[in-house]
């Protein structure tokens, strides 16, 4: 995936079922945010991988003040990305389940 | 600082704790 100075990653482990998972969130490099940024540290959260968009979720942590509105898409794509990553390894695990 | 921080935002949950130093470095 592409470096948005974003990182997303798995907070807990995945057991390819659930349709909620736990991610968290961080930033690796705050010279690839648009907005400012106060570091905020970790920010952990569920997603719903089927029902949800990854771009609300953004959104939300944009109305929370974790980031600025300018870093939505920056924001959006990096747990995109993370989301999709998670839902090509349970296909490649289980593809009737997916 | 060390302290864990719960935001709600549209009935979801964020919770917010300071990056280990470790995570950081990692490449």
């Amino acid at each position: 995936a592409e470096d948005t100075g974003l990182r997303v990653e798995l907070a807990e482990e995945d057991d390819g079922k659930k349709s909620s998972i736990a991610l968290r969130l961080w930033v690796e490099d705050p010279k690839k945010l648009k907005g400012k940024y106060k570091d905020n540290g970790v920010i952990e959260f569920s997603l719903d991988l089927i029902n949800e968009n990854p771009e609300d979720v953004a959104q939300e942590m944009i109305d929370s003040g974790f980031f600025h509105e300018s870093d939505a898409k920056l924001l959006g794509k990096s747990i995109r990305d993370r989301v999709s990553l998670i839902k090509w390894k349970r296909e490649k695990q289980c593809p009737v389940l997916v | 600082g060390t302290t864990t921080q719960v935001v709600h935002s549209a009935g979801r949950r964020f919770i917010v704790s300071p990056v280990p130093e470790a995570r950081l470095k990692e490449p």
